[in-house]
């Protein structure tokens, strides 16, 4: 995967930082101390097109849309994300328990055309 | 979209970096809350204390023997996972006890479990911990029943029973996983432990519970996992 960085108009991932302090969650989210809400973006030429990645049917759903909207398109691929990993959190629950999870595919480590 | 293009999808015009960051941050908002099965950010009444909350980490981290947690922390903090790998949400809750109605020999202590989890998960195991406070020479009968409301409401029936003989001061568990399991069952969401010493030793617990010996419940959840239908 290719970290977006300077002009480039390539798939990359964008990394995308929420401080829990900023949006005031600071006090009900006591770890960690924001949310790495990575994304991808950019284009996919074709010969970049053909990398598998996690999402196939949400790759199909979007590309009818693309079609739909623009027929003269020539989109064929997508830069959607190929490796994620869980958000771990600890937190108060509505009753003040502390309640330890990790939500599963939250950040985007990595994307790639499909 | 490339920065000054139109959305290839939906065909509305990009959105202004600002405007795009209001975007991102809500949907952040949206999406942890989801997955958390909160309606809304949770406002919070009663935090734990430093003491009993570091207390109450370092004795389930040291108590849980079994769990595979990944070698690395994640780089996004510095809580170990619970189970990575099994694609199974689990939680680890953590309730700290509220004192109830209490007499010279016997004290009652409530827990609440949060409607969320009561109703999406199903319990893996829950155990109760309580600091004894030093009984003296000998030892010290203690009887501790877990109540649960019974169907009205209107009083508590003794969910089980367990006798326990304590020597010395310090910490003891007591396996809770049926008891939680059943109030959850029950969609109930409070919990009540009465412990009654026999004869001559006062409160079982020590008076005024100092931080780091508040008596609490750390219990391991899974999320149910919907009912799937394959297709053939």
């Amino acid at each position: 995967g290719i970290d977006c960085s300077g002009n480039s108009r390539m798939c990359c991932r964008k990394e995308f930082f929420v401080d829990f302090k900023e949006i005031g969650w600071e006090d009900w989210i006591i770890q960690p101390e924001g949310y790495h809400m990575n994304y991808c973006t950019g284009l996919c030429p074709l010969h970049v097109a053909g990398i598998p990645g996690l999402a196939a049917s949400f790759h199909t759903a979007v590309l009818n849309l693309i079609k739909a909207n623009n027929a003269d398109a020539a989109v064929d691929s997508c830069c959607v994300p190929t490796q994620r990993r869980p958000l771990s959190l600890l937190y108060y629950d509505r009753d003040s328990n502390i309640v330890k999870t990790d939500i599963p595919d939250m950040i985007v480590d990595a994307c790639g055309c499909t | 979209a490339p920065q000054g293009a139109g959305c290839p999808a939906c065909g509305l015009a990009a959105l202004a970096p600002a405007t795009q960051r209001d975007v991102l941050v809500s949907l952040a908002k949206q999406s942890i809350l989801s997955k958390l099965r909160l309606p809304d950010r949770p406002n919070i009444t009663q935090p734990a204390s430093r003491g009993a909350l570091l207390t109450a980490l370092r004795r389930t981290r040291a108590q849980r023997t079994d769990a595979a947690v990944s070698p690395g922390a994640p780089r996004d903090g510095s809580i170990p996972r619970l189970r990575p790998g099994t694609g199974v949400q689990e939680y680890e809750i953590l309730s700290f006890a509220e004192s109830g109605s209490s007499t010279s020999r016997s004290v009652r202590l409530h827990f609440r479990f949060t409607r969320e989890l009561a109703g999406s998960t199903e319990i893996l195991q829950a155990t109760l911990h309580l600091f004894w406070a030093a009984p003296g020479p000998g030892t010290h009968p203690v009887t501790i029943r877990l109540l649960q409301p019974d169907p009205t409401g209107l009083n508590m029936t003794v969910a089980s029973e367990t006798r326990l003989e304590v020597q010395r001061a310090g910490w003891a568990t007591l396996d809770m996983g049926q008891a939680v399991q059943s109030l959850f069952g029950q969609g109930s969401q409070r919990l009540t432990v009465e412990l009654e010493a026999a004869g001559g030793w006062g409160s079982p617990l020590l008076a005024g519970h100092s931080d780091s010996h508040w008596p609490f419940v750390a219990a391991r959840a899974r999320a149910r996992m919907p009912h799937r239908v394959q297709r053939r």
